[in-house]
């Protein structure tokens, strides 16, 4: 089983790789000193996924940013369900980088009546209580949650009976899920009482 | 050494403790109940930090709670220096959950004429020329970045100067820095490249 920092790890190296002449051979010495890791690191990244460089010279540009590309799933768009209307769900909204990356938000939720209808970025803030027909309807697969943590259970089991199969939980809550789901959360607290643990 | 994601998982067990009756006694299998992970683990990660529960009976969450905050830093308050005060950074800045978890946003810094000298939530933006002196002299010892990424690596420079040794960086860029300074990444687009690796 591949390590999750393994993979967030592909996701860096492929930023890097996106700024580089695409004919250029690169050693994988060089590639760690783009993201600040180490030679042996970025070999054993890679070999978790199969063998892509020449032996002795190095790896084609071109060639391991389609391979990265492939392994990650990024050769397609992602349909994004947001569910939380809010203040963060706005600002995620009008965020030019998830549109770049390859993950259109699509459908916007809320259960705010005087939300629900209003036009946002040219979508219509559709009720929470149409969570499950409107996902599957348009094979949304990945869910964003920027709703109160008393919510995210809630719409969380919303988005699986709909057919989400991933979801980024920004609310700071702990939420139960099968393990088919793929759940990554972005909380801020964690991150920095994990900042505060080091510089007591 | 211990392992980030156990000082996460304290966080998440002190937010999962602080709901609970103070003089209540709590199994680890029931810790783990609540976070939704395996008694082991529970008892492997506190055995992290120290002895903390009676043995055959469990842990006082009062006793727990208070060993925990001490553990993550969190028995003081830790003033923030915010860099980039666009949509994000403003999200963040009206967002409540920071200053109640110890984290109360102090200084407010950009490059932006048009922004410096304007006040947000009781707070002047200042020049981000002036990083090192303001948050020497306010004694800030972490900073948050939601500024572009191309900005990023000079706002880290300039915040180390002035005495910061933690960031939390929501800008999608590698960022060099000295290995006493705890960096904590944000990045949107690998936890959802993440996602699309598995959802593939
Ligand atoms: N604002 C931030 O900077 C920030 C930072 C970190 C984490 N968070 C977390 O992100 C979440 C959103 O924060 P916010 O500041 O945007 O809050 P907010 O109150 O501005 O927005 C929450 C939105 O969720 C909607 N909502 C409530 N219940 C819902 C449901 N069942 N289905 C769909 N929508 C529902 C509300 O109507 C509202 O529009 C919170 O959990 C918060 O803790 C926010
Ligand atoms: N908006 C989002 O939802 C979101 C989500 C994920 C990541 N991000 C990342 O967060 C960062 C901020 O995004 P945003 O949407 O708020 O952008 P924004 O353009 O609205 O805000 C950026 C702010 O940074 C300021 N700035 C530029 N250079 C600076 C410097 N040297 N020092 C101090 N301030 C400086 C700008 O004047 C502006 O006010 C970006 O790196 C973006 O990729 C944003």
């Amino acid at each position: 089983k591949v390590p999750d920092v393994a993979i967030q790890r592909l996701s860096i190296y492929l930023r890097a790789l996106r700024k580089l002449e695409e004919n250029r051979i690169l050693s994988s010495l060089k590639l760690a000193e783009l993201i600040g890791t180490s030679d042996g690191q970025v070999r054993k990244d890679l070999a978790y996924f199969g063998e892509f460089g020449i032996p002795g010279q190095g790896y084609q540009v071109k060639k391991l940013r389609r391979e990265i590309t492939r392994i990650l799933g990024l050769d397609r768009t992602w349909k994004v369900a947001l569910a939380g209307v809010g203040k963060l769900g706005s600002a995620l909204l009008v965020y030019p980088g998830l549109r770049e990356s390859g993950f259109p938000i699509r459908v916007l939720f809320d259960n705010d009546p005087a939300k629900i209808g209003k036009v946002r970025e040219g979508l219509r803030i559709q009720s929470s209580e149409t969570i499950p027909q409107v996902v599957s309807q348009e094979e949304i697969k990945i869910g964003i949650i920027t709703t109160p943590a008393e919510a995210a259970q809630k719409v969380t089991n919303q988005l699986i009976k709909g057919g989400v199969r991933g979801i980024l939980n920004f609310a700071p809550t702990i939420i139960v899920h099968p393990s088919e789901l793929k759940l990554k959360n972005v909380d801020l607290s964690t991150n920095l009482e994990t900042l505060s643990y080091f510089l007591k």
